[in-house]
């Protein structure tokens, strides 16, 4: 519907406003920096720097028909504040804001973000599974040079069906199962709602042939120690 | 198998250290600042205060057993350059360095880091695709009182199948497909590949009725306005 406004393009909000951008949204960056936003002027539909604490310049410079905008200030959690009120003053159905903690998430929540993020918790989070389960987690023999192994799924992999790799016939190693992980609480809380980061269950499935592979995804493997070898992480 | 250290506990670091902790996974915490070692105390392991610059304190104070080291210093690059190398020195088989930027992530793979992580853009992508695809996509009538609506998965339907949800019986709502992401090139980057946040990709698929809903799944659904007033994102 209508443009998108980031307020705020530290490597969050910069990240975010070029990522929207490459996906065809009508993206507004603004920040008090210049040379900042003059750094993004190519990237996105209008780069304008003010100090979007500024209840003027926010009125001159933000559209009516906004369909969300992104508070993505980390620092300072004071402009933060201000910057959500105004925003919902201005009439911004969709108001995301960045929080530093569950309890400034709280807080934000309660004078009228939407939704709040917290970029480094919930990469934190993600980070926390990848490592946890490594690309070798157990390893037990049973026939001669056989071996059922997890493995976590190796990059080149990631996003490809079994049928498009065709492990049997290519790797020589045959999927007995898949250990899935269900989605998180990540992303937006919802104002008003409890702030956690849900634990993330895995459930042990029939692989579907034709389903993509997720980086997330454990595949349980039968083959011989040789193949095993030569699968690249 | 080993522990996990994890080095500078801004919010990414300590996010980490506490997500491994809470999965069962030993945790070493290191950080210079005594207070906020002190703080993560009853949550991890082992908390211990030092600069992890300094190769003894580093020889003194790290198992030889460790299954990964994380340096999760987000403002200083030289002190993330200083200890990948002294982690990979002191024998550690896998590195996960911070970066702050993608010329970050190619010099710490250049000098040792087997993945390289940079919190803010990989949370930025994952954000871009949820406000881009916002809960009421498109919305086309055809009958009278029926419309077909690309709808977001509200949040409380995430992690849900099709037959728990019940949507036909308890919604009055008929999920004619599922637009479906393809995972993007988040999370680790192995040494040496090229650094770069890949698109995600939809594919439009026939619902699994037992397969759990991802939030970034978006549901092609047919039922009367009045119904789609009623969810609630
Ligand atoms: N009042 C304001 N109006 C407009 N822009 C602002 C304001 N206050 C801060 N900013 C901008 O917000 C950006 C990000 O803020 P800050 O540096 O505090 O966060 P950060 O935690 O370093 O961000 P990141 O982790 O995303 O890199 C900066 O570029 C800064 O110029
Ligand atoms: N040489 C060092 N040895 C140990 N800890 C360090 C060292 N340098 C920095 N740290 C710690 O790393 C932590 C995070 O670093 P910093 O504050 O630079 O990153 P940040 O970008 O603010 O982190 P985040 O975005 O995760 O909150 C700090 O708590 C700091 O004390």
């Amino acid at each position: 519907s209508g443009p998108v406004a980031v307020i705020g393009l530290g490597q969050f909000g910069k990240g975010l406003a070029v990522s929207l951008a490459a996906r065809g949204v009508e993206v507004i960056a603004i920040d008090r920096s210049r040379s900042i936003v003059e750094d993004l002027r190519d990237d996105v539909t209008l780069a304008v720097a003010f100090d979007a604490t500024d209840e003027d310049s926010l009125r001159a410079n933000l559209p009516q028909n906004l369909s969300a905008a992104v508070v993505g200030i980390g620092n300072n959690f004071e402009a933060t504040i201000l910057v959500t009120v105004l925003l919902k003053q201005h009439g911004v159905g969709r108001v995301i804001a960045r929080a530093a903690s569950p309890l400034a998430a709280r807080i934000l929540a309660k004078i009228g973000a939407d939704e709040v993020v917290n970029p480094e918790e919930e990469s934190a989070d993600r980070w926390a599974n990848r490592i946890r389960t490594p690309n070798l987690l157990s390893h037990i023999e049973f026939h001669e040079g056989y071996s059922i192994v997890e493995l976590g799924v190796p990059r080149a992999w990631v996003g490809k069906s079994l049928i498009e790799l065709n492990l049997r016939a290519k790797a020589g190693l045959h999927v007995v199962a898949i250990k899935r992980v269900r989605p998180a609480h990540h992303g937006s809380v919802p104002a008003g709602a409890t702030v956690r980061t849900g634990d993330p269950e895995a459930r042990i499935e029939v692989p579907l042939p034709t389903e993509p592979l997720r980086d997330s995804d454990i595949l349980i493997l039968m083959g011989k120690d040789e193949d095993f070898a030569r699968i690249e992480a």
